[in-house]
């Protein structure tokens, strides 16, 4: 794992989140946008003591969740189907951007080959959200690279370590069910 | 800077989805350093969009040339690196896929500014 450059990090217990009323999708819609999100968030808050809300007001949302396509005014332009998906910005700033022009998929279905799993890459843009940068481990959530038609979402021990070292653990993470981080973490 | 959170406007926007626009550097296997290839200032376009690679000093990364040059091994050496493949400096099958394949729009350089230094082998 490996942290933006100054380890910038959240110094709150929860954190708000909103999806942009302009930017958004119009499928998957916005219900099932929502419940992947959810689903993503819920990973992370089950590692660290940091829960996410979902609120409405967009502007004064801590994280700010937009599907945008093209040049979309913050020097990051997409580029259409596949190439870069999605980007995030690290602590305090808050943004995530989607490419909209991706294939979007929700539901494991991976009929079209250029079919892009949001759940997978929204899992990792929290990541950045939190202060995590790439994982060189290609099991690994922070892992930059996703392949079309692939689900990547459970937090492998070097995304919980990384995260971990910035905000601690949630006082009900049971590190035993982990087996493979605790062993980790005795070694140093 | 400072830039706005989103653009405001509510004009309804369509998205033309035509071909994918994944890099393909299939082409570029095998290309040997010191070769002069088409296809190669694409690939450090990539790699300095990327971190990879810096730019040539004019303060633009059009100017790339399709030489393949100690510069670009080096940066394909960190890439590597990065990415858990086997650092050779080279244009191998497995590189060039990865580098092919689509990916987060963050750049690594927070991955490179962990001050390690790589050798081709």
């Amino acid at each position: 794992y490996t942290y933006f450059g100054g380890k910038p990090k959240w110094n709150r217990d929860t954190l708000t989140y909103a999806f942009s009323e302009t930017h958004k999708l119009d499928y998957p819609t916005s219900d099932d946008v929502k419940t992947v999100f959810r689903r993503a968030f819920g990973r992370w808050a089950s590692v660290i003591p940091v829960s996410f809300k979902e609120v409405d007001d967009y502007t004064t949302a801590n994280l700010k969740i937009g599907f945008f396509a093209g040049d979309h005014g913050d020097g990051k332009p997409f580029d259409g189907v596949l190439g870069t998906l999605a980007h995030a910005f690290a602590p305090k700033n808050g943004r995530v951007h989607f490419d909209a022009a991706e294939t979007w998929v929700v539901n494991d279905d991976f009929g079209s080959k250029v079919a892009v799993d949001l759940e997978s890459v929204a899992t990792h843009e929290i990541g950045h959200l939190l202060g995590l940068g790439h994982s060189s481990r290609e099991s690994a959530v922070m892992y930059p690279i996703l392949p079309p038609r692939t689900k990547k979402v459970d937090l492998t021990v070097d995304d919980v370590a990384g995260v971990l070292r910035l905000y601690g653990p949630n006082p009900e993470l049971r590190l035993d069910s982990l087996a493979e981080l605790k062993d980790s973490l005795r070694n140093g | 800077r400072n830039l706005p959170d989103e653009y405001t406007t509510k004009a309804t926007q369509t998205i033309k989805v035509s071909n994918a626009t994944r890099h393909d550097f299939s082409r570029l296997v095998d290309v040997q350093l010191g070769s002069h290839v088409s296809g190669v200032s694409e690939l450090k376009r990539y790699l300095h969009r990327f971190g990879y690679v810096k730019d040539d000093g004019s303060g633009s990364s059009k100017n790339f040339s399709d030489v393949f040059d100690g510069r670009l091994e080096s940066a394909i050496s960190l890439f590597q690196q990065n990415l858990g493949l086997p650092i050779t400096g080279r244009l191998d099958t497995s590189t060039v896929t990865l580098m092919s394949s689509p990916r987060c729009g963050v750049s690594d350089t927070h991955m490179i500014n962990n001050g390690m230094h790589v050798t081709a082998r």
